[in-house]
């Protein structure tokens, strides 16, 4: 089973 | 005051049903610089940054930033008004809750304009860090998309891997499984057949079809794809607008738990 990783694990809020 | 006026129209209708499906909502950011929106879709796993730079625009003035929210599925009834031919001007006034497209005819004949109601987004603007990445694959965009396509319908997720032989892409599903290699081809008639693979460190990283698909929707604005892959980082997908500036679309991948 493959867990979808989030954008916002990798790219900050400005 | 903001009026861009773009003379191939179709750019930005292009542009709107190639990411009306992936984002409801979005901010549209005008600048001296250009045009330019980023967004992620309703469950945060990708994200779209559109640029048109101001250079591409026959007319462009904008008096000052101006953030302007718009539901992509309104915005895309309105534009889809606009003839393939038609010139395209986008209008607002500071402070204005509306927006102006107007579609002028290439012979002056029909002139029609549509005032959009604008809303309050609010939205996160992630930073975007610059990367080296792993590899990087050019090919024809049409290949990138009838490839998604043919393997959504076997599986559900596609691994990406690259290697100096190629680029493979691998699913699996129920009914079985599917291997597509594309070598590097430099040696094409036209520079857009080519596929061109820049490895720096051989890659292979999982994605989900239904996004990867989703962004294939841009293919019509570019002959060419770039896939950005870095093991730590989301896959890029750029579509090339024109001279004018681009759509990328990040993904973020699937890991093994």
């Amino acid at each position: 089973q493959c867990l979808q990783k989030k954008i916002v694990e990798y790219f900050d809020g400005d | 005051m903001l009026e861009l006026r773009l003379v191939q129209g179709s750019l930005l209708k292009k542009v709107l049903e190639s990411i009306k499906d992936l984002v409801n909502d979005a901010n549209f950011d005008c600048s001296s610089s250009g045009f330019s929106l980023q967004a992620m879709d309703s469950s945060h796993v990708a994200l779209v940054a559109l640029l048109l730079r101001s250079e591409g625009f026959e007319h462009y003035r904008c008096d000052r930033n101006m953030s302007m929210g718009m539901n992509l599925g309104n915005m895309s009834k309105m534009l889809r008004c606009a003839g393939n031919d038609d010139i395209i001007t986008i209008k607002a006034d500071d402070g204005s809750d509306t927006v102006t497209f107007m579609f002028e005819s290439p012979t002056q004949d029909k002139i029609s304009d549509f005032e959009m109601k604008l809303m309050d987004i609010d939205s996160e603007h992630l930073g975007i860090p610059e990367a080296e990445y792993q590899s990087i694959v050019t090919m024809p965009s049409a290949e990138f998309a009838r490839i998604c396509k043919d393997l959504s319908g076997i599986g559900d997720t596609v691994v990406i891997s690259v290697t100096k032989e190629g680029v493979k892409f691998s699913t699996r599903g129920d009914i079985g499984t599917a291997n597509i290699v594309c070598r590097q081809n430099t040696t094409v008639d036209k520079p857009e057949e080519a596929t061109v693979i820049n490895m720096s460190e051989p890659v292979s990283l999982t994605f989900a079809l239904r996004y990867m698909n989703s962004f294939t929707k841009a293919t019509t604005l570019s002959n060419t794809v770039t896939i950005s892959l870095s093991s730590e980082l989301p896959v890029v997908v750029e579509y090339k607008i024109a001279e004018m500036g681009y759509i990328r679309f990040y993904l973020a991948p699937k890991i093994e738990e």
